[in-house]
């Protein structure tokens, strides 16, 4: 049997309601529901099947798509290539405020440290309150090195400091926290851009919040036409999130999740894999 | 005055040869999608709109009112009405005024938390902010460095681990010499059962008159739930958005007014001391709608 095309439309109406429901952006709901109807449309229905499971077997296998649609980054191999030429790996982080980057670095130098490796911090965020202490603290509790000058320094001398640091004394890897920022701000855009002009990093990271709705989209286009996406970090997953600006993020960049952030702990870093986000997305 | 998305829509309603079934479900459909696209929580959206399709089909303009301008005044009810009545911040006679500040973790509290500090010190007032994050690195710091560019008194504790008790002393001393005195908590969400556990204890330990909830611009279709379960653990005085600044239309912040009954009283437009602004419904929802 065949669905009738006023059956579909129900079945893909609640579709698009759960994954608006699920902070995936309009846009890309709309780009999702339309790949599945075009599945659908004129597809023969065996007797036993539910057309809702078909349905959602349907739209799973469209998210999936778009989640592995980038090209693959393995950090691990990017570090290890970046070595193997005797320079350290240089990682940039950027995203708007608050949204986890200064956590991130500390949780992602402890998996570098676990996994062998020697780690630079470089405490490029010169503007904030705070914003070197707090970097500082982590450092100092994880035991890893930091490059630091005083707040209001240029934030890209700081990190081409800690590359100097780093490549003097061995070090396989320089992680660069920089200052949250508007991606409408232009002054900030062009000191983002400046950073990664001077420090030539084998990865930028856009750092997003998990729990952040449609401006996920304008968030990583803006960053991804104005600096360039390498692969993002969504953080506060455990927050509840329904994941659904990972698929945002991932449609708009074409660039893969490469971890998520699920707490405060510098434990809470976990590699990405689609099922974590597919799994509580169709919930 | 209204959003682009929204003109858009209407502009096609006044174009339209007569107002018919079909312009009233096109009108309704641009303004869904428009909501939707501003972080409006789903449900409320679709309840929305087809309260305004049965309204905007049943009733007819008065007389004097075109279709249209009577289509305008329909949507700015309804929405105005997932804001609430209007309402700013009071400040109590005779006795220092409490405000605990809670959210969700970088929502912008510690710098609201400033900003707030500032603007009541430069209308006179005797501030003091208490700095009751006993958990996050560099918090103390953070909040110090904030302060003294405010010009007011902090009170912080580096190394304590009672944030509870620490935010009783805090509020007990600055109390003595404050009119107004400013509590920052640690970020929290709702499936960190032992902090919004601590949140309940630091509100009873020191008893706020208000206590505001920061809700991120950029929050999506969590803020209901996310909201409710903050005004479970306890009574909000209000609603504070921050990072309207960037791209975001902060419908988030409009469902956790929905869900919470607390208005929104100020918002939050940048980084600096000064970027803060009394809540404007109208400019909001102009915001809201593109
Ligand atoms: N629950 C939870 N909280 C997180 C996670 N990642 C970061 N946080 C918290 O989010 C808040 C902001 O984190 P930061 O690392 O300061 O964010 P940031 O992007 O560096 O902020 P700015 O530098 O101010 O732009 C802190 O309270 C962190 O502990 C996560 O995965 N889960
Ligand atoms: N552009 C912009 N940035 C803001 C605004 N409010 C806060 N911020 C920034 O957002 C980031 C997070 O702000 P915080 O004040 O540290 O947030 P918080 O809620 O105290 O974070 P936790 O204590 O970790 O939960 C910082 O980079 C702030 O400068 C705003 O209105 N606009
Ligand atoms: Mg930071
Ligand atoms: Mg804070």
């Amino acid at each position: 049997i065949e669905l009738s095309p006023s059956d579909l439309e129900d079945i893909l109406w609640d579709l698009q309601v759960s994954l608006l429901e699920s902070d995936v952006a309009v846009p890309v709901a709309d780009e999702l529901i339309n790949r599945v109807k075009n599945k659908l449309t004129g597809r023969k229905l065996g007797l036993r099947e539910d057309p809702k499971k078909v349905a959602e077997a349907v739209l799973e296998e469209a998210m999936r798509e778009i989640l592995e649609a980038g090209e693959k980054v393995d950090l691990l191999q990017v570090v290890k290539a970046k070595n193997e030429r005797n320079e350290p790996a240089v990682l940039v982080f950027f995203g708007i405020n608050g949204t986890g980057k200064t956590t991130t670095i500390a949780k992602l130098a402890k998996y570098l440290q676990e996994r062998g490796l020697r780690v630079v911090l470089a405490a490029s965020d010169t503007f904030r309150a705070g914003g070197i202490e707090q970097l500082e603290v982590h450092a100092r509790r994880l035991g890893v090195e930091l490059v630091k000058q005083r707040q209001g320094a240029d934030a890209a001398a700081v990190a081409y400091d800690a590359i100097s640091h780093a490549k003097a004394r061995g070090f396989q890897v320089v992680l660069v926290d920089t200052a949250g920022r508007m991606q409408t701000d232009r002054d900030l855009m062009d000191e983002m851009r400046k950073i990664v002009r001077v420090t030539r990093p084998d990865l930028r990271i856009f750092v997003g919040d998990a729990l952040t709705g449609n401006d996920a989209v304008e968030q990583a286009r803006t960053f991804n036409q104005e600096v360039g996406i390498d692969g993002s970090i969504l953080c506060k997953m455990d927050a509840d999130a329904r994941g659904g600006a990972a698929l945002s993020i991932t449609y708009v960049t074409g660039k893969p999740i490469l971890f998520l952030g699920v707490g405060q702990g510098y434990e809470d870093l976990v590699e990405f894999k689609p099922e974590l986000i597919l799994k509580p997305l169709l919930e | 005055k209204l959003g682009k998305a929204l003109h858009g829509a209407l502009q096609k309603l006044a174009r339209a040869p007569h107002v018919d079934e079909e312009t009233v479900r096109e009108l309704v459909r641009d303004l869904q999608r428009a909501l939707l696209q501003a972080d409006v929580n789903v449900q409320l959206v679709l309840d929305l709109t087809r309260r305004l399709e049965e309204r905007l089909r049943k009733e007819s303009p008065p007389p004097g009112m075109s279709r249209r301008e009577h289509a305008v005044k329909l949507v700015y009810e309804e929405l105005s009405g997932l804001l609430g009545k209007p309402s700013s911040f009071e400040l109590k006679k005779g006795a220092p005024t409490v405000v605990l500040m809670v959210g969700l973790q970088g929502s912008g509290k510690t710098t609201s938390v400033a900003k707030l500090a500032y603007h009541f010190r430069k209308r006179g007032l005797r501030v003091g902010v208490v700095c009751a994050d006993t958990f996050r690195a560099g918090a103390y710091e953070q909040l110090s460095q904030l302060g003294q560019r405010a010009g007011v008194e902090v009170w912080g504790e580096p190394g304590a681990d009672d944030p509870v008790a620490l935010a009783r002393r805090g509020v007990e001393e600055l109390g003595r010499r404050c009119d107004l005195v400013l509590v920052d908590s640690a970020g929290r969400h709702k499936e960190e059962k032992g902090l919004m556990e601590e949140m309940r204890r630091m509100a009873e330990a020191i008893g706020p008159d208000e206590v505001m909830l920061v809700v991120d611009g950029t929050l999506g279709q969590q803020a209901r739930d996310q909201a409710e379960a903050f005004r479970k653990v306890t009574p909000l005085g209000s609603i504070l958005v921050t990072k309207l600044d960037g791209t975001a239309k902060g419908g988030g912040a409009l469902s956790a007014v929905a869900a919470t009954g607390a208005p929104i009283k100020f918002i939050g437009t940048g980084e600096h001391l000064e970027d803060l602004e009394p809540f404007s419904p109208p400019r909001f929802m102009a915001r809201l709608l593109g």
